[in-house]
């Protein structure tokens, strides 16, 4: 990726981290749709041999040989029986029966994960700059999961099973399938299994947003991560006859337009079918939109695919309207034709020029790349957000990540849109998306884990989210671009992750596999539930009270029923949570701040004092809450200091 | 339609493996047998769970969750990326 490097802290820091020695021990699998292996991120120049403790393999098919495998590219299989059992036979005039990736999501998110440093890399010219992964020195292994028709969770669980075996450390997925209770989730289960052996499993947290309780991966051993934008932007403004502008993004590059106005025209006007607005396949009347520029609606089908529709029926431009459904949130898109996308409320203020003006006119100017925006970063608007509907005790996601217009490798297979009619080939693509949120915390992961090879998952995750960042540099809240508000811990769980500080958080909240089966016993599963998900015969002890609220994760959701208050009008409620220490000997004291009197916090010992490493203490926090309205939410925070190092956890009060 | 096959990933509880099977894979294939002669497996899983999906009829699926060790018979869900 190009930008991130130096948004999250990493450009100018780079004698921060272990990347020569340590980091190269570290193998990152990602799941997804395979690999484009001569992508320059995959030069292995300079990389020492692969791990001993590497038992993967470079495995051949359509168009791909054990040789497209490298030092840095240490691994390549491919999972597709369970896919074939459904769908039939690959046809390989359409998809390669191999690791190969014909499609570009997996090699973007490989490697944004850990691709070799590119110098020169852009897009058209857009976002140049020198493109990296997260964990240059890392090693990457593909598995190959996803084809034409979907992923399928009997070749998730498959590949899952293979990534164990052949010894990866960290594990990066970014998709996702509904919400199932943990024990019929594939991947919850094989997070489960990865967990236990000391891989970190990363995934997206999904692009339903920005509607409550549309996250997937809510499992509390996965990483779940939610996107958030970088301080960079594609502008390319609307200018309309009546000498309003309106900004707007766009990667378009090729033909200019004229330079000079040209006929504007609303295409609900240019169709005779009731949904013409969308500019979905063939509703648009040719006669009508031939030399015009032409504004469509957002939403059902793609938005590359209404710039194909205008340019098959001949239309010059268009312009992209968000709608109420994705407000202020702006995608840049390489579309076919000119074109730039723009706000809902740019969006009214064109559409209503359109009904207005009997003659519209508009043309649409195209800025190139713009880094520096501010405030950044915002939380996208398509970042699924909680509660979390599978176990509302515990807070999802667990931070945010950049994954808005993110420049990483392509396929070679398939042009920048993804539409078949692209014949454009490019080596980088600029895409958006949870799915790239996802493998920049994989690699900051990996990271992480270069630098503590002894850490478990949860600590490595806790290190991430307790040193992440709620504020920008002025002291403001990050925003939620959805709301143009401050994002709350449903938005952006512990905050935006800041690798630097992640590297040495003083204190984690650790996790075994132990604890998350006492978390399986608080959630009353049953036995054959609990031992499908561990793949062992475990008795929850009867005389042991579980409480999914003592599971010691690094952040708190408090859910309070208004019908079920005590005597004096107020529930409390008592979380138990263990810190250890892994720095230097200090003294932490907590501070406690919250959005609501409603509820009051106290924390007992308020004090904590540290000496060995790997010394722990444990703390409880009392909340005591006041009845509120059903569907209130409300905000806090509980932060642990030395004086040089903040361990930070949200919280979130839900009145159920 | 009852005869109509999909996949499903069988869960097995491997301390319930009678000691007449030397390897699970036997164990998995004997209780595949068991309801359906044409059945194949996909895949036996090692590491994320015990188990093997397969393809099966609606019923078969419904014989094979009350043979002994089985712990679930799942139908297959589709993922999408993000």
């Amino acid at each position: 990726t190009t930008r991130t490097p130096q948004f999250l802290g990493l450009g100018d820091n780079a004698d921060a981290f272990p990347e020569s020695n340590s980091v190269s021990e570290v193998i990152i699998g990602v799941l997804d749709t395979g690999v484009w292996p001569e992508s320059k991120s995959f030069d292995d120049t300079g990389l020492d041999p692969i791990p001993r403790t590497w038992k993967g393999a470079c495995e051949s098919g359509t168009n791909f040989s054990a040789s497209n495998c490298n030092r840095k590219l240490i691994g390549a299989r491919f999972f597709a029986r369970g896919y074939e059992a459904t769908m039939g036979p690959i046809d390989e005039s359409k998809e390669s029966r191999s690791p190969r990736d014909d499609d570009g999501h997996g090699t973007h998110t490989s490697t944004t994960v850990g691709g070799s440093a590119v110098s020169g890399a852009s897009l058209f010219g857009y976002a140049e700059g020198a493109a990296r992964g997260m964990a240059t020195r890392a090693r990457v292994a593909v598995y190959k999961v996803c084809w034409l028709g979907g992923c399928f969770s009997s070749d998730i669980l498959a590949a899952m099973d293979k990534a164990i075996e052949d010894n990866v450390h960290v594990l990066s997925m970014s998709l996702g399938g509904g919400m199932s209770d943990y024990y019929r989730d594939s991947v919850a289960i094989g997070a489960f299994a990865a967990m236990e052996k000391g891989i970190l499993v990363s995934c997206s947290a999904g692009n339903a947003g920005p509607s409550p309780y549309s996250l997937s991966n809510v499992a509390p051993w996965i990483t779940t991560v939610g996107a958030g934008t970088l301080d960079r932007d594609f502008p390319a403004f609307v200018s309309l006859g009546n000498g309003q502008n309106y900004s707007g993004v766009s990667l378009y590059k090729g033909m200019s337009l004229p330079g000079k106005l040209l006929p504007f025209i609303y295409a609900g006007n240019a169709s005779n079918a009731t949904n013409g607005n969308l500019c979905m396949m063939g509703t648009l009347i040719p006669e009508k939109v031939a030399g015009k520029i032409v504004l469509c609606d957002r939403g059902v089908n793609a938005r590359v695919q209404k710039g194909l529709v205008v340019k098959a029926a001949g239309g010059t431009g268009m312009v992209l309207a968000n709608t109420a459904a994705n407000g202020e949130e702006l995608v840049a898109d390489a579309h076919l034709l000119p074109a730039t996308a723009v706000g809902q409320k740019s969006g009214d203020a064109v559409r209503k020029y359109l009904m207005s003006d009997h003659n519209p006119t508009v043309t649409i100017l195209f800025e190139g790349t713009k880094v520096g925006i501010e405030p950044s970063p915002v939380v996208a608007a398509f970042s699924s957000r909680g509660p979390n509907s599978i176990t509302p005790e515990i807070l999802k996601p667990d931070l945010i990540a950049p994954g808005v217009n993110i420049l990483a490798g392509w396929s070679g297979s398939v042009g920048p849109t993804g539409l078949a009619t692209d014949d454009r080939r490019v080596e980088f693509n600029i895409i958006s998306g949870t799915s790239m949120s996802c493998p920049h915390v994989s690699g900051l992961a990996a990271l992480v884990k270069g630098a503590h090879p002894d850490w478990s998952p949860a600590a490595i995750r806790s290190a991430l989210m307790t040193t992440a960042y709620i504020v920008y540099k002025n002291g403001n809240s990050i925003q939620d671009i959805a709301t143009g508000k401050p994002s709350t811990p449903f938005d952006h769980g512990a905050g935006h992750v800041d690798p630097l500080a992640a590297l040495n958080p003083g204190l984690v909240y650790d996790l075994a596999a132990d604890d998350y089966l006492g978390f399986l016993c608080a959630l009353n599963y049953t036995e054959s539930q609990i031992n499908s998900v561990a793949r062992r015969q475990f008795t929850c002890d009867a005389s042991r009270k579980y409480s999914v609220n003592d599971l010691n994760y690094p952040s708190f959701a408090v859910n309070i029923d208004p019908t079920r208050m005590g005597s004096g009008g107020t529930s409390v409620f008592k979380y138990t949570r263990t810190l250890t220490n892994v720095g230097s000997p200090g003294t932490y004291k907590v501070s406690m701040s919250s959005e609501t009197t409603a509820v009051k916090i106290s924390v007992e010992p308020p004090t904590l004092q540290f000496g060995e490493v790997n010394e722990k203490k444990t703390y409880t926090v009392t909340f005591t809450a006041s009845s509120m309205a059903s569907n209130t939410n409300s905000f806090g925070r509980l932060e642990w200091s030395d004086g040089k190092r903040t361990v930070g956890s949200p919280i979130a009060f839900s009145w159920t | 339609n009852g005869s109509k096959r999909t996949t499903y990933i069988v869960h097995m509880a491997k301390s319930q493996m009678p000691e007449s099977f030397t390897h699970q894979s036997h164990w998995y294939d004997s209780s595949l047998k068991s309801v359906s002669g044409s059945a194949e497996m996909l895949y036996t899983y090692d590491n994320v769970i015990h188990g093997f999906s397969t393809r099966l009829t609606s019923e078969e699926a419904r014989l094979l969750e009350v043979q002994p060790g089985i712990l679930s018979v799942l139908p297959e869900l589709k993922y999408e990326l993000h």
